[in-house]
């Protein structure tokens, strides 16, 4: 028996907008101690990551390991059935082929119920290695939202270039050139505003904004998204998701042809 | 496309 109660049931809404058009498929793995779910997207250029801890639900319970192939846009469309405040349940049996979704309202005056149907995946578990990364900087999910949005209208790609002053946000392409040039904040009255660099070596790394706007989608699910960049590496732009655990995506660099 | 590395050929299979 698997069941799992969030009280902040938007939290499983916003987490399944963030990541509906990047993947079509994933498996949500689900073990005594939380929920992960590993996937590429269909282009191997990205992966997400993502783990829930047990602790963070209101209710958690999970008597045997449970892989539960799930098709994201089918469920993203059952979600968008619950209410902002609305408290979610994931409910399954072991062995099920299908997913049981109960959405009550906070007065309980409304309880709803889904059952969507599991799907056969295969697929493969990448190692990722623990890495210290040269920078790692820290700053308001909104702004890099914006960025991205904007650079994509010159071209295709973004070069962050992150030194201990900030990171520069650069694109070019038939119409012009564009940078967006973030400093370290001075103050930190708050907290979610800030931007913060906390560098070992200076880096510049190109990346496919095509890639970055998507991940942007996870914007309402956290104030701060962390990226952290090491030369040659994967970006890893990572989004909390409140008391509960974090959002990872991973993505390929560029190189030059 | 256009130098894009794929993210498979950094991390492994186990």
């Amino acid at each position: 028996m698997f069941e799992a109660r969030l009280v902040q049931g938007s939290l499983w809404k916003k987490l399944l907008e963030s990541i509906k058009d990047l993947l079509n498929e994933a498996i949500f793995d689900c073990s005594s101690t939380g929920i992960t779910l590993q996937a590429m997207d269909s282009s191997h250029v990205s992966l997400v990551s993502i783990s829930m801890n047990s602790d963070g639900f209101d209710t958690y319970r999970c008597d045997r390991n449970l892989s539960m192939g799930i098709h994201l846009p089918s469920l993203s469309k059952i979600m968008k059935c619950a209410g902002n405040d609305d408290i979610i349940t994931m409910k399954a049996t072991d062995d099920a082929d299908t997913v049981s979704l109960v959405f009550e309202s906070q007065n309980n005056e409304k309880v709803s119920d889904y059952e969507m149907k599991l799907i056969d995946l295969d697929t493969e578990h990448l190692g990722i290695p623990e890495t210290e990364y040269s920078c790692v900087v820290k700053m308001p999910s909104s702004e890099f939202q914006r960025i991205c949005r904007d650079l994509s209208q010159l071209g295709d790609s973004v070069v962050i270039a992150c030194t201990k002053e900030g990171v520069k946000f650069s694109a070019s392409g038939e119409l012009g050139t564009g940078n967006i040039k973030l400093c370290q904040s001075a103050s930190t009255d708050k907290e979610e505003e800030a931007v913060v660099v906390d560098m070992n070596e200076a880096v510049c790394l190109t990346f496919a904004l095509r890639y970055l706007n998507f991940f942007a989608k996870a914007t309402p699910l956290s104030a701060q998204v962390q990226l952290s960049m090491s030369k040659d590496v994967p970006l890893v732009v990572e989004y909390k998701i409140s008391e509960l655990g974090f959002l990872r995506f991973y993505l390929a660099p560029k190189i030059e042809d | 496309p256009h130098g894009q590395m794929k993210i498979s050929s950094f991390f492994s299979s186990p």
